[in-house]
């Protein structure tokens, strides 16, 4: 699996994919979709597709993918690897999206959230596969959300395709089994190979799981943390573990749609109401105050009384 | 301590070897009444006024610091005059008197208004705003008021003229300063070029003389 | 110029995080 891409610039999302076997041109295919890296406070987020015909789904049974939690690093590598193999057939693909996307996403004006991300990027991938010419007749993924309104919005937007949105899918549907496998084999090279871009001197790399209920992981934020800037980009600003972490430890910032009258939330955290459309517009001012000429105020400037 | 601000390279120019550098110095604000900054330059030759922009929500980031304040401070040459003429104007109702100028331009609260008489040209260009006298060696002010409005009424012109030039939106029609249009629009008359430009002079002088400027 | 107030003066690993573009 070649990250080199994302491995030169992990601040984005980056996409990857098999090539497409011609039979899945041919013949009708089930798609099946899963992600690697929901949980963990450090480290992208991978959704991953991966696609054969119907009338193969046997064999990708027989490659024995099975629920990919229970499997450790070196058994998903080896089950990958048999993927790959079976290239004939099967097909994948992969969008890696970097923790510096998700915490920007989740913490923007205009909240993009989680699940709508996760929604928005499978969607995506069933898309490419369909533009790529496989002949999708069927999808299977695990539930992001509530099921009942993620089945709709799939079925909205693939209406030729018939779709089904199940718990735990990863071990009762061998085609999101694999893709299960597809994300997770790219997110471990993802983390292993990850570049730093901050100079972190000394820090030891040892940050345990990566989960945040991991004290180890716990340990390497708080060592890791810079007052002022936070966090390295390794680390989802928007996860609550290490939100609590800033507003403990580091300096307070403001942003223009912090909370109104909040003391200042740290360098991650963002207000979550919308502000008044009227703040755009007019600055307060004291009922005493005398208003300079409006060539002053239009440009924002002031008198200054003091340093 | 630090601050970041915009002004002319000449602020610090040191001629020479001297102990006056520029001074930072809090004198009367001529239009509020109330203490504002302003800067004399080397050996105090020329006043600058001192303003910042000023938005919510910034910091700066200077080398390897950080700086919670995040105003930009810009300072801009400034006529002495207008200050000068606070103390006149002050002299005249309370005296009524020609009155040498070091005795005029005198503020306990303000003591480095002093600095203002050492201001290049303010002595040749009091004339504009005062009746002079001279006995002996000494010379003696006495604030003119029409004379002043006459003075007032060519900054007026010479700001229509800089709007102009400038491009500024001086219309009724409320306009972002980035929004760049093709003109003032067909809605804007030389009368509001004037009200703009008296409004502006305003912000230099007492509210009582605004108004008479207004009138004349 | 940052468009956001840090409550802070003091030093900070500008370097450290930043590099400046053209």
């Amino acid at each position: 699996m070649d990250l080199s891409d994302f491995e030169r610039d992990n601040t984005g999302s980056c996409r990857l994919s098999s090539p497409v076997p011609e039979v899945c041109r041919a013949e009708d295919c089930c798609l099946g979709i899963d992600e690697a890296g929901r949980g963990p406070v450090l480290g992208p987020m991978v959704y991953g597709i991966c696609f054969c015909p119907l009338s193969r789904l046997g064999d990708l049974e027989a490659l024995k993918v099975a629920d990919s939690k229970t499997l450790s690093e070196a058994e998903r590598e080896r089950l990958f690897g048999k993927l790959e193999q079976a290239r004939d057939f099967v097909g994948w693909a992969l969008d890696i999206l970097s923790p510096n996307l998700i915490s920007t996403s989740m913490q923007r004006r205009a909240k993009y959230n989680l699940n709508s991300l996760s929604h928005d990027t499978a969607m995506a991938l069933v898309q490419l596969a369909l533009d790529q010419g496989v002949r999708v007749t069927q999808v299977f993924v695990d539930t992001v959300g509530p099921a009942d309104k993620y089945q709709q919005k799939l079925k909205e937007r693939f209406p030729e395709v018939e779709v089904t949105v199940r718990p735990k899918a990863d071990s009762l549907f061998p085609v999101v089994s694999a893709a299960s496998i597809c994300a997770k084999v790219a997110r471990d090279h993802a983390v292993k190979r990850w570049k730093f871009l901050e100079d972190l001197k000394d820090l030891k790399m040892d940050y345990g799981s990566g989960y945040p209920n991991d004290p180890k992981t716990k340990e390497w934020l708080s060592q890791c943390l810079d007052p002022v800037f936070g966090f390295p980009q390794f680390v989802r600003f928007s996860w609550s573990t290490a939100q609590l972490i800033l507003d403990g430890r580091a300096v307070p910032v403001r942003w223009e749609d912090s909370e109104e009258g909040a003391g200042g939330s740290p360098a991650a955290g963002r207000g979550s109401g919308t502000p008044s459309l009227l703040s755009y517009f007019a600055r307060t001012q004291a009922a005493t105050e005398r208003q300079s000429h409006r060539f002053f105020h239009e440009r924002g400037l002031e008198t200054v009384a003091d340093l | 301590d630090q601050w970041v601000l915009v002004a002319p390279e000449s602020v610090t120019d040191l001629p020479g070897k001297t102990e006056n550098g520029p001074v930072f110095t809090r004198l009367h604000n001529p239009c509020t009444g109330e203490a504002a900054l302003y800067l004399f330059d080397t050996n105090a030759q020329q006043l600058f006024e001192v303003k910042a922009f000023h938005e919510d929500y910034h910091s700066w980031f200077i080398d390897q610091t950080v700086q919670h304040d995040g105003r930009l401070l810009l300072v801009t040459p400034m006529d002495p005059l207008f200050m000068v003429l606070y103390y006149l104007i002050k002299a005249e109702k309370e005296q009524g008197k020609f009155q040498p100028l070091d005795q005029i331009v005198i503020d306990a609260d303000f003591p480095s208004c002093s600095m203002l008489l050492q201001c290049a040209k303010l002595k040749s260009f009091l004339h504009h705003v005062t009746d002079e006298k001279e006995i002996g060696n000494k010379k003696f002010y006495k604030y003119n008021k029409e004379k002043t409005l006459k003075w007032l009424n060519k900054k007026v012109d010479q700001t229509v003229r800089a709007l102009k030039i400038g491009n500024v939106n001086v219309g009724p029609r409320v306009q972002s300063t980035t929004f760049i249009s093709g003109g003032q629009g067909s809605d804007v008359k030389e009368e509001d070029y004037i009200r703009y430009a008296h409004g502006l002079i305003s912000e230099y002088i007492p509210k009582e003389l605004s108004e008479d400027l207004a009138k004349y | 110029l940052l468009p956001c107030e840090i409550r802070h003066n003091g030093p900070a690993a500008v370097s450290r995080f930043f590099s400046p573009a053209i």
